[in-house]
């Protein structure tokens, strides 16, 4: 996966 | 990370220590929703999930786990501390908290980027922090007398809402396919409800007078 697909906020 | 993404994490943790200050030093939870804090201590548990299996920094990492931690202990001061648990406002933090918890997991089961455990935790978490705030909000109403250190808890927590508002505004215009319709809608709502007790906040300090929401 891309990891623009990952929740990289809180 | 942009500079609102920053303020507005920076903002977030400090109305955390805000109310551990407040729990530590003043052991009081006067003014503070316990049903509140309890939904949030369920937010971060249920969104932070990816801790197990994604890496994104360290700076993630230790922010997720001080969330994770410090709403965890804040609802355990409220209920078990021999002397916190005794300024806790029981008769007057009423709201039925659970019942937000099902519409937010229906709509999660409906509304999510994928249909997998760990993203209808997500978008459930995001569902839910949208109202957390709300029996605090009705506590705040009904306690006619609001300290500094509780007024500065929403304070920080509202500004921490509104920055997040600006750094998605600020990513989507810099980043290309960054577009995150869950998080846009819930974190908007979010930051309208903390908006109408923003109004009677800056009423109440520009005048100098004690804050007193209306009846």
């Amino acid at each position: 996966r891309d990891i623009d697909e990952f929740h990289d906020e809180l | 990370m942009n500079i609102f993404r920053l303020a507005g994490d920076m903002t977030h943790l400090f109305s955390v220590l805000v109310l551990l200050l407040k729990i530590h030093t003043i052991k009081s939870c006067a003014g503070i929703s316990l049903k509140t804090q309890e939904l949030y201590a369920i937010v971060f548990t249920t969104r932070y999930l990816d801790l197990f299996t994604t890496y994104i920094s360290l700076y993630n990492t230790i922010m997720k786990l001080i969330f994770l931690g410090s709403s965890i202990s804040i609802v355990w001061y409220m209920r078990h501390h021999k002397v916190v648990r005794r300024s806790y406002d029981k008769d007057q933090d009423t709201f039925r908290h659970y019942l937000l918890m099902l519409p937010c997991l229906l709509l999660a089961l409906l509304i999510n980027e994928k249909f997998t455990f760990l993203e209808v935790m997500w978008a459930f978490s995001l569902y839910l922090e949208a109202v957390a705030i709300l029996p605090q909000l009705v506590l705040l109403q009904r306690t006619r007398n609001i300290d500094n250190l509780t007024g500065q808890y929403v304070l920080l927590l509202g500004a921490y809402r509104a920055l997040y508002v600006l750094n998605w505004i600020y990513r989507y215009f810099t980043e290309e396919n960054y577009v995150h319709w869950i998080t846009w809608v819930s974190g908007i709502v979010q930051t309208l409800l903390y908006a109408d007790f923003f109004y009677y906040y800056f009423q109440s300090w520009k005048n100098n007078v004690k804050l007193q929401l209306p009846a």
